[in-house]
């Protein structure tokens, strides 16, 4: 192997390692807690029928974009469950998107159905009101029988020039199915999750250019 | 005395001891596991992104898929002045890499580059 991490130079001279390194855990921002669970299965999967073992594109298989990115979702409020009713706001936070990555589409994806001990959980996502845009349930582009559905939030957030900041939306699911005489434990629908498809204009790996464009004398 | 050259290309070949000190692609696998990110780069987890290396022959074969311009140099450093030196071998095809990697806020990001990995080699 030609390189042990004892022996890695100050700066690494393949590319990658170099663009890489400037996302690595310890640079500054990096904040603690990577993503698990559902959302990174379903990128894994994603992955996997996009790139083959060595990571190059699969032929014929291209996601029409270069770049997509998951945002998760920060959660706020007291407590979701009303009843049978259970209502989670949702923000999903869009700043500090590259320059270079221009928006495609975007959706977010959820379970619309959860089996329970008894009956299931059906759930959908509302756009909350702000400013001039009232407030609307958003259905899903396909309903598939299980599984994640997605809906298209695109209109959302390609106001125009201005950039949005935040996509605010609202959880709710309903206990479906006969009411059990015995208490149900809480269940906590999983999350769901923003994907925004990007063209990356500067795929490449060298950072735009540092000095200003120098005209030929 | 390009004729002459074209007599003795078994010749040269022979005397270069065979195929592999031609200009070819070589392998250079990475794992990010060595360098201690596979814990945030998910995927893939090896980089192989290849290099060229060997010398060009004096007969650039239609595979180098070679420029007019590195037949010419190739001459002139045979027949005119050795000090102009032989064309190089370099990448000439290149594919991209597709990363998947958890992003410092929490994301998840997945982002092909271009021109990763060498696929082919050329003189120039």
């Amino acid at each position: 192997s030609p390189l042990h991490p004892g022996s890695l130079p100050a700066v690494p001279t393949l590319p990658l390692l170099q663009a890489l390194q400037t996302r690595a855990p310890g640079s500054p921002g990096w904040r603690v807690g990577p993503s698990s669970g559902q959302p990174l299965r379903y990128m894994l999967n994603l992955y996997r029928r996009a790139a083959d073992r060595e990571g190059r594109p699969r032929r014929g298989r291209s996601l029409g974009t270069n770049t997509i990115r998951l945002v998760q979702a920060s959660s706020h409020g007291g407590q979701p469950w009303a009843g049978r009713w259970y209502m989670q706001p949702l923000t999903y936070l869009l700043e500090g998107q590259p320059e270079a990555e221009h928006l495609l589409r975007a959706t977010v994806v959820y379970l619309p159905s959860l089996p329970l001990a008894r009956g299931r959980l059906l759930c959908a996502l509302e756009l909350v009101a702000a400013g001039k845009t009232p407030g609307l349930l958003l259905s899903p582009t396909a309903r598939p029988r299980r599984g994640w559905a997605e809906v298209d939030v695109t209109p959302y957030l390609a106001l125009g020039n201005s950039s949005v900041r935040s996509l605010a939306l609202q959880h709710v699911c309903v206990r479906a199915g006969r009411a059990g005489g015995g208490h149900d434990a809480p269940v906590l629908p999983s999350r769901p999750f923003l994907l925004l498809y990007l063209n990356d204009t500067q795929a490449g790996l060298a950072p735009p250019a540092a000095e200003p464009h120098r005209h030929r004398r | 005395d390009t004729g002459t050259l074209a007599h003795d290309l078994p010749n040269y070949l022979r005397e270069q001891g065979g195929e592999k000190s031609d200009c070819s692609l070589r392998p250079f696998p990475v794992s990010f596991a060595q360098l201690g990110w596979d814990h945030w780069i998910i995927a893939p987890h090896r980089y192989n992104p290849r290099y060229c290396k060997g010398a060009c022959p004096h007969l650039l074969r239609y595979d180098y898929h070679a420029p007019n311009h590195a037949v010419v140099q190739s001459f002139v450093h045979q027949l005119v002045d050795a000090n102009v030196p032989r064309p190089s071998c370099v990448p000439y095809r290149y594919s991209p890499i597709s990363v998947l990697m958890i992003e410092r806020n929490g994301g998840i990001l997945y982002k092909e580059y271009e021109n990763m990995i060498a696929e082919s080699c050329t003189c120039r």
